[in-house]
């Protein structure tokens, strides 16, 4: 699986639909002075694959990830769209897959596959064993590197399981 | 599950005796069972760094660009075994020095030959390595808005 | 001490009425003493940030660099108040990017002329604000000397 | 006071004799690459200020802080001097200050003041107030800048009156 391309709209600082596209091989780089919305990008990819815990995503209750302004200006619902493109894949299997979550103010969350309402154990179902998990080692948070190292024994075995 | 703990450690491990070197120009790490527990299940999983031209030390002691880099020969090491569809670092050369920084480069390059990598970097000379650029800018205060952004 | 502790608050949100907004280019940040607790020396102090532009938010909401330099607007202002002999600031520009850098330079410089600012950084930009530079090298490996350093 | 001239011997990655002499304004600059041993000076001046946690200098136990080096090579203590310059001091005092500290391989720790054996009582007693203990808002260990923006309302309060 690739990541192909990221829409967000209404989550955190990007209440306008903004979409990522990115290309399938290489390093692509994001760029931008302090406070723009860098790390945003992570942690929009990080509530798409399931993440469940605000403070991961650096919010003290999920509700603070939709966006508000400072003019007042708010909006309904907070909305992630990731499209991943399978590789190999068996001939019937479709090449992409889009995987969909949303957040309304009220406290409703949906989640969809291809447009299709779906539970979040399916959508944590479909990233499972892949190291995309949310708390992968692929996805490496700002300041945080360092807490391969610096962490003990056991989480570092928690870690090493994972990528088994 | 024992020996597929086993297995990880002893790839994970031949990895690190290609990628450390290549960060550090010299030196190793490896990642060892703790003495402690009996059975393989309970014990928990060190990581030894041994620098170029200095003395086995234990993690807390090292600098904080030498932490950096010896997490991310970790990482690397992991995703060259395991390689993981695409990845996402957020500013992990912060604490990176100039000659660090190209070494760290050539090494991504390397790996974004068979992954995705998505690098969050304020550096230019870091930036330079990628092949696509995003620009954030919040022209509007509060509000991120994508521009596309050449390389001088 | 309770007056003391008055004193000290309503002194460093002075100082903060002036930093801040150098820092940021505009907003304002203050110290207040929280709801909880009846005497004043049960209380704890809260810090309050509102960046230029976005509404006010609690901390954690602002991002690696915001954070930095509101913390480097909290501890100039203790200094303004009352500024110690000499003080130590290691790589605490490392989050910043290149205009936040010129700002946090700026201000240094206005620091530095009633006390000692002693200085660990790797950007290039802040080194050239330094009236001396102490080169530290390991050339043998393992053993820290001192070099005189030229600026280009 | 000002730090006037600061000196290591046998102090983590400092073997041999090393002297930095500080001018007494402006902005002094520590450069160098990853590893070569900037940090290590913030901890030197740290433990001759008379800090007694091991963990602060990025140590596990006090004698990790004397040099040992690759090939083996061992020396018998770390030292560490600062002098220190007081302003407008009244007139018969001296203008200049030098606080030593040393500890032994064996162990066995030293504190002097001019050169006279002291308790390290005596050389806490020195600094208080002054706003350089070794705990204090003037001395910022590396990657803890931000810390004073996520620390918890009291111990918030804890630095704010040791500025009061
Ligand atoms: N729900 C929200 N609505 C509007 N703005 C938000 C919301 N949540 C976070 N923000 C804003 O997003 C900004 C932080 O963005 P982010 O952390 O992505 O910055 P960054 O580009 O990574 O910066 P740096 O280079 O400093 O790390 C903050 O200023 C914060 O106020
Ligand atoms: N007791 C000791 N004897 C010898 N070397 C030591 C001792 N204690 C620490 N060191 C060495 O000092 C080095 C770390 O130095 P320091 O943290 O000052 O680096 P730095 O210049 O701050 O680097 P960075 O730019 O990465 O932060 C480590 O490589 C460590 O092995
Ligand atoms: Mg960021
Ligand atoms: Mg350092």
């Amino acid at each position: 699986m690739r990541l192909k391309r990221l829409t967000v709209k209404g989550f955190k600082s990007f209440p306008d639909r903004t979409s990522l596209t990115f290309p399938l091989q290489g390093i692509s780089a994001i760029v931008g002075p302090n406070g723009c919305g860098k790390s945003n990008i992570l942690d929009a990819i990080r509530w798409v694959l399931g993440e469940q815990s605000p403070k991961i995503l650096r919010a003290r209750s999920m509700e603070e990830v939709i966006y508000s302004g400072p003019n007042g200006r708010q909006v309904g619902y907070a909305e992630v769209s990731i499209v991943l493109e399978r590789e190999g894949g068996t001939e019937g299997e479709k090449k992409e897959i889009e995987v969909t979550r949303r957040l309304y103010r009220r406290g409703e969350a949906k989640y969809l596959i291809d447009g299709k309402l779906v539970r979040l154990k399916d959508i944590l179902y479909l990233f499972m064993d892949t190291g995309t998990g949310t708390r992968a080692y692929a996805l490496v948070d700002q300041g945080q590197v360092t807490r391969f190292v610096e962490m003990g024994p056991h989480e570092r075995r928690l870690l090493i399981e994972e990528a088994a | 599950c024992r020996t597929r703990l086993r297995e990880a450690l002893d790839g994970i491990n031949r990895q690190l005796e290609r990628v450390f070197p290549l960060l550090f120009e010299g030196g190793s790490a490896k990642l060892d069972l703790t003495k402690e527990g009996s059975d393989i299940l309970e014990k928990g999983i060190e990581f030894m760094v041994k620098l170029p031209g200095k003395a086995v030390r234990s993690l807390h002691l090292l600098s904080g660009g030498e932490k950096a880099l010896s997490a991310l020969s970790l990482i690397f090491s992991i995703f060259f075994l395991k390689p993981a569809p695409f990845c996402v670092l957020d500013e992990v050369d912060a604490a990176l020095d100039e000659s660090n920084c190209v070494r760290f480069s050539r090494l991504l390059t390397e790996i974004s030959k068979r992954s995705q990598v998505i690098l969050i970097t304020h550096n230019p000379r870091v930036m330079e390595t990628a092949h696509r650029l995003f620009g954030v800018t919040m022209e509007e205060k509060g509000v991120s808005k994508l521009v596309s952004v050449r390389l001088e």
